[in-house]
């Protein structure tokens, strides 16, 4: 998998 | 977005909502840890830079402008109600939180940047904030129904989220490890209050019905 940060959550 | 998410920020905003309204009803500061909620605006504040550069949702900026200014305002209304007399169970050193984030933060980040090592720092302060809390909790022996929904409710917040990077997992094929590894510490920190709440609350309201 793609380590992509999860810059859309809170 | 999908359910889990949905739910665990609704849980998030419900937790701050019964916070205020169990501190201005009181208005009593007892049994909430200032040092929590003072580590939730650092939280907050270092997280959410990216209001400044980066556009995601109106519901994504309308959240954090809430979490921002709810946990201003929670610190606000503690140092009001606050009694100097009151003896303190908020005894918890919670510089060896902040410490121990920020080392974290220099060591997992994404980017060797202010603004990427202040995200981690948010993630993994996060994780571990709710502690002063639990002593305050486990020092007062008795707690306020509230307090303890509050705290329920806010680690009810971070729960969901794991479904929810398992579901995106799936579905994005994409992971996050720095947030997801963070938020499962979170959730380790909850686990023996979440038992301890399970025991006393949702067994006693069972034990309530006829």
């Amino acid at each position: 998998f793609k380590v992509i940060p999860f810059k859309d959550e809170l | 977005m999908n359910i889990f998410r949905i739910l665990g920020d609704i849980s998030h905003l419900i937790s701050i909502l019964i916070l205020i309204h169990a501190v201005s009803t009181t208005k009593s500061a007892q049994g909430i840890s200032l040092k929590t909620q003072a580590a939730y605006v650092v939280v907050f504040v270092s997280r959410y830079l990216d209001l400044f550069f980066r556009y995601v949702s109106l519901y994504n900026t309308l959240m954090k402008l809430f979490f921002i200014v709810s946990s201003i305002y929670v610190v606000f209304l503690l140092n009001r109600y606050k009694k100097n007399s009151e003896k303190t169970n908020d005894i918890f050193p919670v510089w060896y939180l902040f410490g121990g984030a920020f080392v974290f933060a220099l060591i997992f980040n994404y980017e060797f940047s202010i603004v990427e090592i202040l995200w981690s720092f948010s993630l993994w302060l996060e994780s571990v904030a709710i502690i002063p809390q639990l002593v305050v909790l486990q020092r007062t022996g008795e707690a306020q129904l509230l307090t303890t929904h509050y705290i329920f409710a806010l680690g009810l917040y971070r729960a969901l989220y794991i479904p929810n990077w398992i579901y995106r997992y799936y579905t994005e094929g994409r992971m996050d490890k720095i947030a997801v590894i963070s938020g499962i510490l979170q959730t380790i920190v909850y686990s023996d209050f979440f038992y301890i709440y399970y025991k006393k609350v949702v067994k006693n309201l069972k034990f309530k019905l006829p």
